[in-house]
């Protein structure tokens, strides 16, 4: 059973200037960073739950902590996975969902079954991949897309062309 | 072809094809142009001068000067063009670079930064902005929000409750800044929004810079008892400004519910396929 006590604690605590401004301590900011990691977990069972009984369908949730630097080991390892986007805004709105991916060719299709555009980008910096796909997500709501590899093939990826500046 | 530009239906963005840094930012639906240009500085941490011993620390922000430091004149650029994303990708040095990014039907340049591990083999803390300055008039004022909930307008070097004697004519005009900080001359508006709270002020008509990173060597005497220097080899820290660019009458709408979107952003969970149902029936 999940349980978002431990988060709310962990919240709580970080009402501390300390947390807020960081005038702490090196070993007390990771302390709370400790914290509200571990209030995390619980949670994300909790929402795991929620998402079952409200999609009706119980399935093994993944959470990806780190879609900000790219890095989800499902997204780039499944050759088919469900993405579900939950919206806390009171209105609908359309999010660029961005993942970090293999290198190949993606079917996405929205929650109707319809097929929606997606690209493969390829990241200069890491030279990953990510796929790209726009999503609609009604108010206070969630949608499911599914994504799955298309066999055999890979992405014709616009390489990104170096631009090197000559000094100034 | 040396034309550096990335757009979508509303916004179209420029950039210098010889330093790769973004100079003209243009609100198509509006016919707003305005020359902008936005780059990375650091201000060399202070520790403790002629007029006071007071360094720069957990608690205090103080420069040991006015101006700050380029990190770099140029940055090697890279770009992206896809029917789903316009992107260009700035690295300005190995621990400093940006993506700058349009999506379909977005209303707002979108700058994602990647700051740290801020080198302090030379000795000095540094303390990393991003800035943006243009012409407008903007007449020392500048506005800050307060929690996402009321804006504050600021003026330099004043006080609306009391004479300042400015002392610190950098940390002095430093405001919090929660979600937005913005700049106008009655007719043009450009606000930049932030992903979390950040340090920020505008230190010259046209100007608006934020703090995005911050590492100290010193301690500022005022109970931490150690400087704001993370062990090892230092973090690195992301995140994002969404630039918009309104006319003064129409920024209010714009920039409430695109910060109310990105404070409020859409969560992802992922699952593999398939599942069993959750009720029998």
């Amino acid at each position: 059973s999940g349980d978002s006590a431990p988060l709310n604690e962990a919240m709580a605590v970080l009402q501390h200037h300390d947390a807020v401004s960081g005038t702490s301590q090196q070993h007390v900011a990771d302390d709370y960073a400790r914290q509200l990691a571990a209030g995390w977990g619980p949670c994300e069972v909790l929402l795991s739950n929620a998402l079952a009984r409200l999609s009706g369908s119980k399935v093994e949730f993944t959470f990806c902590r780190n879609l900000n630097i790219s890095l989800c080991p499902l997204s780039q390892t499944a050759e088919s996975f469900q993405v579900t986007i939950y919206n806390p805004l009171g209105r609908k709105v359309d999010w660029m969902v961005r993942l970090p991916v293999s290198k190949h060719i993606f079917l996405v299709k929205d929650p109707s079954g319809t097929v929606v555009p997606n690209n493969v980008v390829t990241m200069p910096s890491s030279n990953g991949q990510e796929l790209l796909f726009s999503a609609s997500v009604p108010a206070l709501g969630f949608s499911i897309y599914s994504v799955t590899q298309v066999p055999g093939r890979s992405p014709r990826a616009p390489v990104p062309q170096p631009r090197f500046q000559k000094p100034s | 072809s040396r034309d550096l530009t990335i757009q979508n239906e509303y916004i179209w963005a420029r950039f210098d094809p010889d330093t790769g840094l973004l100079v003209e930012m243009k609100n198509l639906e509006q016919d707003l142009l305005l020359p902008i240009r936005q780059t990375f500085y650091w201000y060399n941490a202070s520790t403790g001068n002629n007029l006071s011993t007071q360094v720069s620390g957990a608690y205090i922000f103080r420069p040991n000067q006015q101006e700050p430091l380029l990190i770099s004149h140029w940055a090697q650029t890279r770009l992206v063009k896809t029917d789903l994303v316009q992107e260009v990708h700035q690295n300005f040095s190995a621990w400093c670079s940006q993506v700058v990014r349009l999506y379909p039907g977005q209303r707002h340049l979108e700058l994602e930064w990647t700051v740290g591990p801020i080198p302090v083999g030379d000795g000095w803390g540094k303390e990393v902005i991003s800035r943006f300055d243009t012409a407008l008039e903007t007449k020392g004022l500048f506005f800050t929000d307060s929690n996402g909930r009321e804006i504050l307008e600021r003026r330099r070097n004043y006080r609306p409750t009391w004479k300042l004697n400015q002392t610190e004519p950098v940390a002095g005009n430093y405001y919090p800044v929660n979600s937005r900080i913005y700049i106008t001359d009655q007719n043009v508006q450009l606000t930049v929004l932030t992903d979390r709270s950040q340090g920020g002020s505008s230190l010259r008509d046209g100007s608006i810079e934020l703090m995005v990173h911050r590492r100290l060597l010193r301690d500022d005497a005022r109970g931490v008892g150690e400087p704001l220097l993370e062990s090892e080899s230092g973090l690195w820290v992301r995140g994002r400004h969404l630039v918009l660019l309104d006319k003064a009458q129409t920024a209010a709408v714009r920039h409430r519910l695109e910060a109310e979107k990105e404070l409020l952003a859409p969560q992802v969970v992922l699952a593999r396929g398939g599942g069993t149902p959750y009720h029998l029936e």
